[in-house]
């Protein structure tokens, strides 16, 4: 109990330190939270995912991932507090009651531990797995461009040294490949969100091609009006689009493939920095950060859960 | 650890397609080592770039040659790693 409530949200943390969070977190939402092993990474980390659930089998769920991207830091530990957030409100908030009344939600806060582990210790930039690849000296996939969606195509580099290389094949990365076998594996989920930092962006698919998805004009205007509940919090800017129309074409990438298998309402956002930070976002930003971001994902599930299909 | 003792993220906020064009052409060149945080996509967003102290005067004569203004967003990235570590040992003691 204690050491729940004495968990400093508003502090990056060690991967260990989230790892034991997890289990106070479980242990104090026994009817509510359960912590399941998907998998293994590359370096043998487990690679674990908060289950939200009040009962029923394979329910229509919603996912979110954090931390893909090891060094955008603000992504894992708005992650963590959302996870909090969940927990905490069941119960007290009706409209997120009702939501885990009749969906799951399942969060995987560290989707690239050993990365995250890795800029904790060696390199505070790194941004990839730490597999190794035959033939070359360098490390690491950009586990955002190792999805089986347009893969290998443009807006990725096929060189291992580059920070957005697509690795040797589609899901050739562990990491990647858990999540695939877990969303296959269960076969109804609704929603499937990535949270990356930074640039203030929410976006929808396709970011391997600029043409629109057949569901372009509903995936904009749930965005824009999660943006805006976003931005009435502290007036952050947000701006809302397809990846390749809003930033650029970026090949084999996690919402690109979810929405494929058919998960219809497929995001994905860079959170903050809003100054001059980049990915070394001061802490006291953590919790604001954490605080917005949950207004928009809030509207995003609560449509979800009102918009079956 | 890895350091990066003097290395600078200066920020671009490109102003025309040229710019944009610029800037990819120092994306795809290996030998400065940039590391760029945000990438030259369009004039709506700012252009971040980690520089390693070892390229700066080459990237920032690139960029004046160009008559591309730029500003130093972090000014020496090691300073700012050093105190983000502080401030979690700091927390972890708490």
């Amino acid at each position: 109990e204690r050491s729940t409530r004495s968990f400093n949200f508003g502090a990056y943390h060690r991967l260990e330190t989230i790892y034991s969070w997890m289990d106070t977190l479980v242990a104090q939402h026994p009817n509510l939270v359960t912590k399941q092993e998907i998998g293994k990474s590359y370096e043998n980390r487990p690679m674990y995912v908060l289950k939200f659930s009040t009962g029923g089998n394979k329910r229509p769920a919603i996912w979110i991932d954090t931390g893909i991207h090891s060094r955008e830091w603000v992504s894992q530990a708005t992650g963590v507090w959302t996870a909090n957030k969940i927990a905490t409100d069941y119960g007290r908030d009706s409209s997120l009651t009702s939501l885990l009344n009749t969906m799951d939600i399942y969060m995987l806060l560290l989707a690239n531990p050993d990365g995250y582990a890795y800029t904790h210790t060696n390199d505070r930039m790194w941004r990839k797995t730490r597999s190794k690849i035959s033939g070359s000296v360098c490390r690491g996939v950009d586990p955002n461009r190792n999805w089986d969606a347009g893969f290998g195509g443009p807006g990725a580099s096929k060189n291992p040294c580059s920070d957005s290389y697509h690795g040797p094949s589609a899901h050739s990365e562990i990491e990647v490949k858990n999540v695939v076998n877990l969303i296959k594996s269960h076969g109804n989920f609704k929603s499937f969100i990535s949270v990356h930092a930074y640039s203030q962006l929410l976006m929808y698919p396709y970011g391997y091609s600029c043409r629109n998805v057949p569901h372009q004009p509903e995936l904009d205007s749930v965005g824009r009006a999660a943006v805006q509940k976003l931005t009435s919090l502290y007036g952050t800017r947000y701006k809302v689009g397809s990846i390749c129309n809003i930033i650029y074409q970026a090949s084999g990438g996690s919402i690109d493939w979810s929405y494929n298998v058919g998960i219809k309402y497929s995001f994905a956002f860079e959170l903050r920095d809003t100054g001059r930070y980049g990915f070394i976002l001061p802490a006291n930003q953590i919790i604001p950060t954490a605080s917005e971001t949950w207004l928009a994902l809030k509207h995003i599930m609560e449509y979800v859960r009102d918009h079956p299909y | 650890a890895r350091v990066f003792t003097g290395d600078q993220v200066i920020r671009v906020n490109v102003q025309s397609e040229e710019e944009i064009q610029l800037l990819q052409a120092l994306e795809n060149q290996q030998e400065w080592e940039l590391d760029f945080w945000l990438h030259p996509v369009s004039t709506e967003l700012p252009v971040d770039i980690r520089v390693p102290r070892s390229s700066l005067s080459s990237v920032k004569e690139y960029l004046h040659a160009h008559n591309i203004p730029f500003t130093v967003m972090i000014d020496n990235l090691q300073e700012v790693l050093d105190a983000e570590k502080a401030e979690m040992s700091e927390n972890q003691m708490k």
